[in-house]
């Protein structure tokens, strides 16, 4: 039996919206200590892993490890019978082959419940190695999401460069160039979503194609801060840290020159 | 113009 219930419902919503985009498949891997899922988009080329902790939920119960094969859009849709302030029971058996949704109000005036089918999916777990990473910038996450949207009127591909005077985000394509420069903020008064931190053990530079980079920040609405951790010919790690609940990580391979 | 790598060359499957 697994249970799973959640006060702030919400998140799983936001969760989902941020996943949905580049995977239309995956296994929700459920432990005891919690619910995971690593799946890479279809051409290979992102990698996404969430972990959710049990200790982030209200009540979580499961009796046996096992994969819930679930379509995300599908799960999507379902999800928007769900209100903002609704709290979200997840349950499915040991040995069923479906998953229940149970959405409550917070009045208990109205309740939803959903039942969809599982799917059986091949599991794919990849090894992603402990990557000692060059330059880490930590950043107000919709200021992130404000800067990959902005530039992808340019072009297709943001070089991301960190040196000593910042990280900047640079487009170029046919109607022109663009630039954006943020620099680290730490020593002076700004407010804590606001601040930019960046530690660099070397300047870093690599390209990465924008559209990835606009899925990833659909993560935004979960946390306010991103992480960007690079290293040369690396994937790019985009990290969204998600108080006392998890974490959703986004890996990225790099465009490399011809 | 820069191309796209693919995850397959840096994350092999367990």
């Amino acid at each position: 039996m697994f249970e799973a219930r959640l006060t702030k419902g919400e998140l799983i919503k936001k969760v989902i919206e941020a996943l949905k985009d580049l995977v239309t498949e995956a296994n929700f891997d459920i432990s005891a200590t919690g619910i995971q899922l690593q799946a890479m988009d279809s051409s290979h080329v992102s990698l996404c892993a969430l972990q959710m902790k049990a200790e982030g939920f209200d009540h979580f119960r499961c009796d046996r490890s096992m994969p819930l094969g679930i379509n995300l859009s599908s799960m999507s849709k379902v999800l928007k019978c769900c209100n903002k302030d609704d709290i979200v029971t997840l349950k499915a058996e040991d040995d069923g082959d479906s998953i229940n949704f149970m959405f409550e109000s917070k009045d208990q005036d109205k309740i939803s419940d959903f039942e969809l089918k599982l799917m059986d999916i091949d599991s794919e777990h990849f090894g992603i190695p402990d990557t000692d990473y060059k330059a880490t910038v930590t950043m107000s996450a919709s200021e992130f999401t404000r800067i990959c949207n902005d530039l992808s009127i340019l072009g297709e591909t943001v070089a991301i460069s960190v040196g000593k005077d910042g990280v900047r985000f640079s487009v170029s394509g046919e109607m022109g160039t663009g630039n954006m420069t943020v620099r680290d903020n730490t020593s002076s008064d700004t407010k804590e979503a606001d601040r930019v931190e960046i530690d660099m053990e070397e300047p870093v530079n690599l390209n990465f194609a924008l559209r990835y980079l606009k899925s990833f920040a659909k993560a935004a609405p979960l946390t306010d801060r991103v992480s960007l951790c690079l290293s040369r010919d690396v994937p790019l790690l985009v990290k969204y840290e998600i108080p006392e609940f998890g974490s959703l990580s986004y890996y990225l391979a790099p465009k490399i020159d011809d | 113009t820069p191309v796209q790598n693919d995850l397959d060359e840096f994350y092999a499957m367990v």
